[in-house]
């Protein structure tokens, strides 16, 4: 139903509307799923519908996941002086 | 270490920006960074261009992606000066890139570090503190549904795919967490940002940072 939460936020462009209720279908099982793992969790995070949940999670990488990480080196840590050493 | 520390506090962080239907989320995070460099060293908080950025960096693909450090090698070699975002406004596509006269105002870098502070989270909180916000690359996979929260699941280390820009930390409450500031307007999840779990590399937050100097 396009008339529900987030359908401002429908994507504009060719997708078909059966494609978008699809994708939301998917979403509230995947909400469902998400929030079922660790309820009793402090302050666990929560997820439901939002501005993304008209897309398939397919779309949603292609869209915006589209950074990779570079290897760097590892953080020098300095080694603690020994106090005689400090003034 | 402070328990809790924000630069939004030190009103060095300019507004959530929205990438819309554009892969630019590195640019996002970089431009996010020079931004808040150059408020720490006194000057205005002005909204610098992701568009230049996106259009210039030629070792980068726009819209259609690139790398914080891709960006930041391209800042550095080439001392461009980024100009306000009004006058090189973000039109969600890739353009031409646009050359403005070495007397045009603007804001170069002078360098920047990049580190993997996996194992060392505590070290990283305190390179937020010395040297500003910080640029990372996670895995958020996950986070198309986020609304809320301290995420401590459903994403992994080794599988980075976002570029984000964090504020700051809490160490108030049972669970620590960083304040992450993404590229995807207010209105998703806590006012824009997340809240991603202290410790533990969770997304991989830790794997990919870099900071920037002015």
């Amino acid at each position: 139903d396009n008339k529900g939460p987030g359908a401002a936020f429908i994507p504009s462009g060719p997708r078909s509307r059966e494609r978008q209720t699809a994708a939301f279908r998917e979403s509230l099982k995947r909400h469902h799923y998400l929030n079922s793992l660790f309820p009793g969790e402090n302050y666990t995070a929560v997820y439901g519908v939002n501005q993304f949940s008209y897309l398939l999670p397919e779309e949603f990488k292609a869209i915006y996941l589209r950074s990779k990480p570079s290897k760097y080196p590892r953080y020098p840590v300095e080694a603690p002086k020994p106090t005689s050493s400090v003034p | 270490l402070p328990v809790k520390f924000d630069w939004r506090d030190k009103h060095v962080v300019t507004q959530v920006r929205n990438q819309h239907m554009c892969g630019g989320c590195w640019a996002f995070s970089v431009v996010g960074a020079v931004e808040s460099a150059y408020a720490r060293k006194g000057q205005p908080l002005e909204e610098l261009s992701v568009q230049q950025v996106i259009d210039c960096s030629y070792n980068n693909y726009g819209c259609n992606g690139g790398t914080p450090s891709s960006a930041f090698t391209w800042l550095n070699k080439t001392q461009v000066k980024l100009v306000k975002d009004s006058e090189y406004p973000f039109k969600v596509q890739n353009g031409l890139c646009r050359y403005f006269s070495d007397s045009h105002p603007g804001y170069s870098i002078k360098d920047y570090s990049a580190f993997d502070f996996s194992g060392q989270e505590d070290e990283m909180a305190k390179a937020l503190l010395n040297f500003g916000p910080l640029v990372v690359v996670v895995d958020a996979m996950s986070w198309q549904d986020y609304l809320g929260g301290i995420i401590q699941h459903h994403c992994s280390s080794g599988e980075a795919n976002h570029a984000v820009l964090i504020t700051g930390f809490d160490k108030t409450g049972s669970t620590p967490y960083w304040i992450v500031r993404n590229s995807w307007g207010s209105s998703w999840g806590v006012d824009g940002y997340a809240h991603v779990k202290m410790g533990g590399n969770i997304c991989g937050i830790a794997d990919s940072v870099s900071a920037v100097f002015v």
